[in-house]
């Protein structure tokens, strides 16, 4: 049965699809079937997996509207263990198009049902909105990993989110987890990084993350390639956080 | 009569709010009225020019359903020459009650043309998505400024962008005209940075600004005092590069 994490937070340019690639990548590379899911309209995550966002045979968007099955929508990427569910911007149109529909905030989590059995991990990419799209992946998650920048409008938005993530839990999911809070690109010689995530620890304690993803260039220059930093470049200290993530989530995983 | 600015790119932490703040301040400073509106749920923009979002009297959502008129809403900040009209979260709910609201697209254009002619300047931050929040900036503004950082996932979404501005031209707005593309948190050590910056420009030719903003940690420390980076810390590159800005604005409003 497959743990599901939805990798969210309403601040643009966090690290949220960054995270979810290369986590999904580096599970995948220890042998875990992996599903990748990409709800944004931007579709960041389909193309920097390496597939093409024109002439997809079908994306989240049918699968949210309910003109496809995710089983149908489900594609195989170039890396071994690593499936897409890809997006593409006709997602723009969901949340408008999802205010009329029955189970409006349910749908992704009862066409992952019907898939689950089949993944060990499935990682869902927000967009940088607590919209419809992104209410669809917390209610269809075990849990929610949030990145975030160490810097103050990045501080500034967490308290709405983890109402929202409260909200939710009122409502729809009961057992929404917070999978943990992932610090980004990461760099310890400025003041204001140090400060903010010592805030951060202060307030968020051992749900912060032991990794951190260091800011690292070969991070942005893999997405251009159409890879995982894994593939790219195996080495760089951007690889070696999020090799350094997936084992914490898997021992994380375990405990629970 | 003022000139509208709208700064908007779907892509999440480019350097939109940065840019709105720091501009309309540089503006200010060089004693033009000007007016900051944050449509951002967010309120980055709000918070970065030192008004607390808690308990105040009417934000920009107020102004968007018809419950308060913008001249009622906008307030002083305490930087001379500068008024916000500040938002709050529950411009979170505008999306979806501005579904059923007659003229849904012109809410922000009706309302700012009652207050124009009282300012030089008005500047509109956008939060990171081609929503109804955005789509009311741009039907508002006489032009759009679009920052960029020089990364793939940036480059990638542009094109949706200006597909949107073409479409707002071909219905509601027939003279939205492009402010210019701001290259943001320039780090020109890096190949990719100068290799997206090289594509943008032979790709954008002289609508690109000849003001380059650089990576500067004082930009990023400046919000967490409630200042633009001009009050912050005057002889900083990133206060340098803003005040260049606005004079390539002037110049550029001045040309037209
Ligand atoms: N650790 C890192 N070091 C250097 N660059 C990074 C790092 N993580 C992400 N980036 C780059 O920073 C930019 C923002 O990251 P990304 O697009 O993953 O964020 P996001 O939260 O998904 O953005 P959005 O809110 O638009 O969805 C991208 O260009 C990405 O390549
Ligand atoms: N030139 C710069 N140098 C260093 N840091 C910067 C620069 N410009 C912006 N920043 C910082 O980068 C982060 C992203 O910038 P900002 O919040 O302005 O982007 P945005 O496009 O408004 O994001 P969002 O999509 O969430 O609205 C912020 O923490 C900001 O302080
Ligand atoms: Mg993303
Ligand atoms: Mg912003």
């Amino acid at each position: 049965m497959a743990k599901a994490i939805a990798v969210a937070n309403q601040k643009g340019g966090v690290g949220k699809t960054t995270t979810a690639i290369n986590l999904a990548a580096s599970l995948a590379a220890s042998e875990l079937k992996t599903l990748l899911i990409d709800i944004d309209p931007q579709g960041n995550t389909t193309t920097g997996v390496g597939i093409p966002k024109q002439d997809l045979p079908a994306t989240s968007y049918d699968v949210l509207i309910g003109t496809k099955e995710i089983s149908q929508a489900i594609q195989p990427t170039e890396f071994q263990g690593l499936h897409i569910l890809a997006a593409d911007k006709n997602l723009v149109a969901a949340n408008v198009e999802l205010i009329d529909v029955e189970n409006r905030q349910t749908r992704l989590r009862d066409q992952l049902a019907t898939i689950r059995d089949r993944y060990d991990f499935i990682i869902i990419d927000c967009p940088p909105a607590l919209d419809h799209l992104t209410l669809n992946a917390l209610v269809a998650a075990d849990s929610v990993l949030i990145p975030i920048q160490c810097e103050f409008f990045a501080l500034e938005g967490v308290s709405q989110l983890i109402d929202t993530i409260d909200r939710i839990r009122e409502s729809l999911h009961p057992t929404l987890a917070i999978e943990g809070i992932l610090l980004t690109m990461f760099d310890d010689r400025t003041n204001l990084t140090r400060q903010v995530a010592a805030d951060l620890k202060d307030f968020f304690q051992d749900q912060v993350f032991d990794t951190v993803i260091p800011r690292s260039v070969r991070l942005a220059e893999a997405p251009s390639h159409g890879k995982p930093v894994l593939a790219y470049d195996m080495r760089s200290k951007g690889a070696e956080s999020y090799i350094k993530l997936a084992k914490e989530v898997l021992a994380r995983s375990n405990r629970t």
